[in-house]
């Protein structure tokens, strides 16, 4: 609905106890290749408590009426195992009934980043007390969430994860650019040749033996900003620069002086040379790469 | 990338202040032993495949 490309997705609800539920999404062929997950927002529907529990509850624990509710990504590991991440976490009022939307961008950055043939996108909602210890009042049993097709059988309250994203095809950068075209501001974000000439640097005489000089590129170029409706929606996300996205290391061969004597040294020197110019929202999540 | 920004990466990398003034005569004659050489050869190879990832 807000997004050049929108998709729902629905989920199915694998295990439920009295506080955790487990939604699982399949993903494959829901995200395009060639576009950028802007963000992924999960869905849920608090059902409404009924006034007789709503009544006792308030009559029992006046002061306290908010459960804690947290999504975590689970991932089942090649051993079996299980590893969650947490992704989101916040207190819901028991007085409260509806649509509760959750950020869940991270989970499907991490997600994308498993190895093909990908295991399905699950999701684990706990609903925990606010706090441990005195006052500890049992709210949370009172937080329920709509599974499939169980909210009374009216409508459509089964869990929904919202996948925003962005066509690079028109909102990516374009490759390297065409040396036959000159670059001016108008042009789209493309990689330029750059050489580096070091024998031509006075500093480096004598002292940088090999290489002699190298094609470092440049990012160039503008990029296709969103429509206005988007940054309204999206206000964390800054205007669309052209950028390097890949860099490559630099290895050098030079002279060093000890002791009177000169011998090469070898040496590397990160992020050097461009591989890959980007379109990128500034303020964009950077995303958190995926631990073993 | 400005040759500055090379420089400063350079010394950097060195934990050096300033670029050190080497004379000709300092490397006149001298020869990359082969594994240096080598060495540097396995880097080239290897920045080609491993390409960090920006944002």
């Amino acid at each position: 609905r807000f997004s050049q490309n929108f998709r729902d997705v629905a989920g199915r609800f694998l295990v439920s106890d009295t506080s955790t539920h487990l939604l699982m999404f399949t993903m494959e062929q829901r995200l395009q290749p060639n576009s950028e997950l802007v963000q992924a927002v999960l869905r849920l529907f608090q059902e409404p408590v009924p006034r007789t529990a709503l009544r006792r509850h308030d009559r029992l624990a006046p002061h306290s009426a908010r459960a804690r509710v947290t999504i975590e990504w689970l991932r089942v590991r090649e051993d079996g195992s299980n590893r969650t991440s947490l992704i989101d976490s916040r207190l819901v009022s028991i007085h409260e009934s509806g649509w509760k939307a959750f950020d869940v961008t991270e989970a499907v950055n991490f997600w994308q980043q498993l190895n093909r043939p990908r295991q399905p996108l699950l999701l684990q909602v706990s609903v925990q007390r606010e706090h441990l210890g005195p006052g500890a009042t049992s709210a949370h049993k009172l937080v329920r969430f709509a599974a499939q097709g169980t909210w009374r059988g009216e409508g459509p309250g089964e869990p929904q994860l919202e996948l925003h994203t962005l066509d690079l095809k028109d909102y990516g950068a374009q490759g390297n650019c065409d040396p036959e075209a000159p670059v001016t501001e108008g042009s789209r974000c493309c990689r330029q040749e750059l050489y580096l000439d070091l024998q031509g640097m006075k500093w480096a005489e004598n002292w940088v033996l090999e290489p002699p000089g190298f094609l470092a590129y440049e990012c160039v170029g503008s990029c296709l900003q969103p429509p206005e409706s988007l940054s309204i929606k999206w206000p964390f996300l800054g205007p669309r620069q052209c950028i390097a996205s890949e860099t490559a290391s630099l290895p050098m061969i030079i002279s060093m002086k000890e002791g009177g004597r000169t011998r090469p040294q070898v040496i590397s020197l990160p992020n050097m040379r461009v591989q890959k110019c980007s379109c990128a929202s500034d303020g964009a999540l950077v995303p958190r790469r995926l631990e073993p | 990338l400005t040759e500055e920004q090379v420089l400063d990466t350079l010394l950097q990398q060195l934990q050096l202040s300033q670029a050190p003034i080497l004379d000709r005569a300092d490397v006149v004659g001298l020869t990359i032993p082969a594994h240096v050489r080598a060495q540097y050869v396995a880097l080239l190879q290897r920045s080609q495949a491993d390409r960090s990832r920006g944002k």
